[in-house]
Formats: C-alpha cells, structure tokens, sequence
C-alpha cells in the first residue's frame, strides 16, 4: 500500500 | 489512544525523567551514551518538524515538546555543564554513530511513502530512532559494573517499544484502515535489539546483584 501514513503516535 | 499506547509513552517519559534525575543528582553521566542521546535530538527534531504545521492532540503536542526539551536537556548536560561533561567517558562512548545517521538517511530516500521533504525527513527519524540504541549498549558492555538509574532508563526505553507493539497489535485488530507497514518493520527491529539487555538485566535483578553485561 503506498498511502501515506498518518502520523498520529509519537 | 488505548492503554498500550498511553503506557508506552508514559514509559518513554519516565525514562527520560530517570536519566535527567540521575544526571541532575549525582552530577553525573557516567555509563551515558552520548552520541544515543545526539542521535535521540535528531530523530525529534526530523520526526516533531510537523508541530509547525499539522495537529493531531493537544496530547501529541504537549508530548513532542517535551520529549525534545529533554533530549535537548540531556545534550546540554553532557556536552556543557560545568560539572557532568567531565563526567562523561569519552573513550567508552566510540560507536561510529554517523554511520547510523548515514545508512537511516540513504534508507529513507529510498524506502518511503511519499517522496516530499517532511515525509522523507520523517522517514529518516523513524530509521534513526530504531538503531539509535547502539551506542548506548555497546557502552554498556564496555562500562563494568553500571549503575542502577542508567540500567532502568535502559530498561524503561526497552519496555516503551515493547508496549508500542502492543499498541499496533491492539489498532490493526481494531481499527478498519490502519497500516504502517514502515513503523512496524522498524519498530519490530529497534525492539529486538534490546533482547540481549533484557535478558541480562533480568537475570541480574533476579540474582539482585549489580548489572554487569558480558
């Protein structure tokens, strides 16, 4: 999957 | 957030309030690996750059400015304060972290999601932060007998990815679009690297003698 991550942790 | 994740970052923090009480009260940073915590203010400053511009949590945000206010602290501390950088072994501290720096940005550029400069840059701290451990155990093996705050903050930043794992385990069982195949190998590798320090300091406390790593 190329879908960019969210970022969302730390 | 869920229990995993809160008590992987509150382990990551304390870890971090271990290292700064131990070098405020003794005065010291002996058996403190330097270049893990030059390479530490790298990884925060690459992977926080998104503080100037998106917003998740007032949680994720708080967090981010001070996990890089204490590993600012920490540099400071060991490099410039009058007393602790005498303290701190230059000679055990040798592991070619540039290296470390090198290798995580060539990986970056290559194996990545998005090819724009804040994602790459991201990338590259979540590369970095996987390997940034070396120095400090290398240092450990070298020190002799290491003292118990400098055990436990090891201890503590070992356990913070293993309840990171958890963490994933519990979001991908969870929720319905939730991937981050880069994290994940990373994350899964940093972790393995502890395996060697766990397995000593376990047995030592359970000896309740003094760490010592072979």
């Amino acid at each position: 999957k190329d879908v960019p991550q969210d970022h969302d942790e730390l | 957030m869920n229990v995993f994740r809160l008590a992987g970052d509150l382990t990551h923090l304390l870890s971090l309030v271990v290292l700064l009480l131990k070098i405020v009260a003794t005065k010291s940073c002996r058996g403190v690996s330097a270049k893990t915590q030059e390479l530490y203010a790298i990884v925060f400053v690459t992977r926080y750059l998104d503080l100037l511009f998106s917003f998740v949590s007032l949680y994720n945000s708080v967090m981010k400015v001070v996990f890089l206010g204490s590993a600012f602290s920490i540099v400071y501390f060991m490099r410039y304060h009058k007393v602790v950088r005498h303290t701190y072994d230059r000679e055990l501290d040798t592991f070619r972290s540039s290296f470390l720096v090198a290798g995580s940005m060539v990986l970056a550029l290559l194996i990545n999601s998005k090819y724009t400069f804040f994602e790459v840059l991201w990338t590259f701290s979540i590369y970095l932060e996987a390997v940034a451990i070396l120095p400090q155990l290398v240092m450990l093996q070298r020190t002799g007998n290491i003292d118990n705050l400098t055990g436990n903050y090891v201890f503590l930043l070992g356990m913070y990815r293993g309840l990171y794992i958890l963490n994933w385990i519990y979001r991908y069982s969870t929720e319905r679009r939730y991937w981050q195949m880069i994290v994940w190998v990373s994350g899964i590798i940093q972790t393995a690297l502890y395996a060697d320090f766990f397995y000593y300091y376990l047995k030592c406390w359970n000896e309740n003698r003094t760490l010592v790593i072979p």
